[in-house]
């Protein structure tokens, strides 16, 4: 049974996309198969796995067209077990050719279900915005994972995160869930970043992931190798991090 | 007569908000009169300058309603000669009510020019995407601001945002231009960050302002007491490069 996980937060710069990379790649580890949707326009995803412009012809865009077999669109990374659909800005068509179809809200939760139920885990990368993009992987996912940086105004935008998921549970994805809360870029050193913890423990309580993703200039440099941070620098805080993000993600899907 | 600038950058969290905020705090110090339109659903800058959501009623959703006028959705901000036009979450519903009007792209700069002469400066902060939102922000301005990160990801994304301002110059604003490129959250000791502030600056040359940002948790911290830095915490590194960065501005417009 497939398991998808959006990774979202309309607040921008939160980690989504350092939290998609990361967290999939250490997951691998596991005997599961894995696929990364890169639904983003930016692409981020992608350059995250070093996929050059010129081999993201097939993308998370063409896999909605009706020439081509969505399959065509996976690539394998570097990572074994761990497979990619990348993005270019083919993807920012997409909101408005779609906006006046019929199920437009849907399109994606048919792809993956009709084309991709082989893999154990789908995870799919959104870009900042509750846009078209955004909601058809909130209705083809059957949970959501929220990386929030500790700062004000990304913790000030969470609640409404909340109520929108909210709503697209009771109108579109009786199923929709939260996987769970996690936090990035944190500074033990700075009161801000310690306060921002506490308070979302104290409001979010249980749906906030134990592990804490500390501010590492390595995971920022991984990109520009155009690897995960665990195969730029595994010993760093940042890759020891996201490993132990995946062993509690495993243990509250109880798999361990 | 009336300059308007956007400020906008589709990748997320590269410091638009903060540099809406503490720029137009800075410039006030000149005889000027400058209004701040939030135009991100999520209403950071609001919380910028202390707007309690109870005070948000009137909006920037509100001034494209008919039954009120424009500008009683304007209030003082604490800063003399600084004025903000608020924003809430009504904002979301903006971009699916106007996608089949006539005029769409046009909205926001019929609003600005036939009620906002009055100020020399207004600025427009808006959310990380390119949108019907940020679309009608660049439509309605003379030039855009562009903030961008000293990270891979965020200098990546530049060369597409400016494709992007070059297709609404030739399609619906001619006079469209760039007020500059604004590098922020430089950290002189990561080689990541002199690597992508030397980069940007071969790329982009002049366009680049000559001051740049520096990373400062005191940045970070003032939205928590709804004040702009440089009210927050005048001396330190963060407000001071703001200072520097309005004499810059002022010197391009040629005004000092
Ligand atoms: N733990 C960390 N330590 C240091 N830098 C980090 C960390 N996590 C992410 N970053 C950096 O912060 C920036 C924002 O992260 P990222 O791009 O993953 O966020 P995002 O939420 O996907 O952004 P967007 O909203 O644009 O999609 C990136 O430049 C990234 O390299
Ligand atoms: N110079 C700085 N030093 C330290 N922190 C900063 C600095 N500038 C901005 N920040 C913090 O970084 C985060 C991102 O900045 P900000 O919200 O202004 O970016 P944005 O581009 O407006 O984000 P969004 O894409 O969500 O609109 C905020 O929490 C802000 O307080
Ligand atoms: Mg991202
Ligand atoms: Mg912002």
């Amino acid at each position: 049974m497939t398991k998808v996980i959006t990774v979202a937060n309309q607040k921008g710069g939160v980690g989504k996309t350092t939290t998609a990379v990361n967290l999939a790649t250490a997951l691998s580890t596991i005997p599961k198969k894995i696929l990364l949707i890169d639904l983003d326009p930016q692409g981020n995803a992608s350059t995250g796995f070093g996929i050059s412009p010129a081999k993201r012809k097939l993308n998370s865009y063409s896999i909605f067209l009706n020439n081509i077999s969505p399959r065509d669109a996976i690539q394998e990374t570097e990572v074994p077990g761990l497979y990619i659909i990348p993005a270019n800005n083919d993807l920012s068509a997409f909101a408005v050719e779609i906006s006046n179809m019929e199920n437009r809200e849907y399109l994606l939760r048919d792809v993956i279900q009709n084309e991709f139920s082989d893999f154990d885990y789908v995870f799919i990368d959104t870009p900042p915005t509750l846009g078209l993009l955004t909601i058809n992987s909130l209705v083809a996912c059957n949970s959501v994972l929220i990386p929030t940086q500790c700062e004000f105004y990304a913790m000030e935008g969470l609640a409404q995160l909340l109520k929108t998921i909210q709503r697209i549970q009771q109108n579109f994805n009786k199923q929709l869930g939260i996987q769970g809360i996690v936090l990035t870029m944190a500074d033990k050193r700075s009161n801000l970043s310690v306060h921002v913890e506490s308070e979302v423990r104290e409001h979010f309580k249980e749906l906030v992931y134990g592990t804490v993703v500390p501010r590492n200039v390595k995971v920022s440099e991984a990109p520009s190798f155009g690897k995960p941070v665990l195969l730029y620098n595994f010993k760093c805080p940042g890759s020891q991090s996201y490993v132990q993000l995946a062993k509690e993600f495993l243990d509250r899907e109880r798999l361990i």
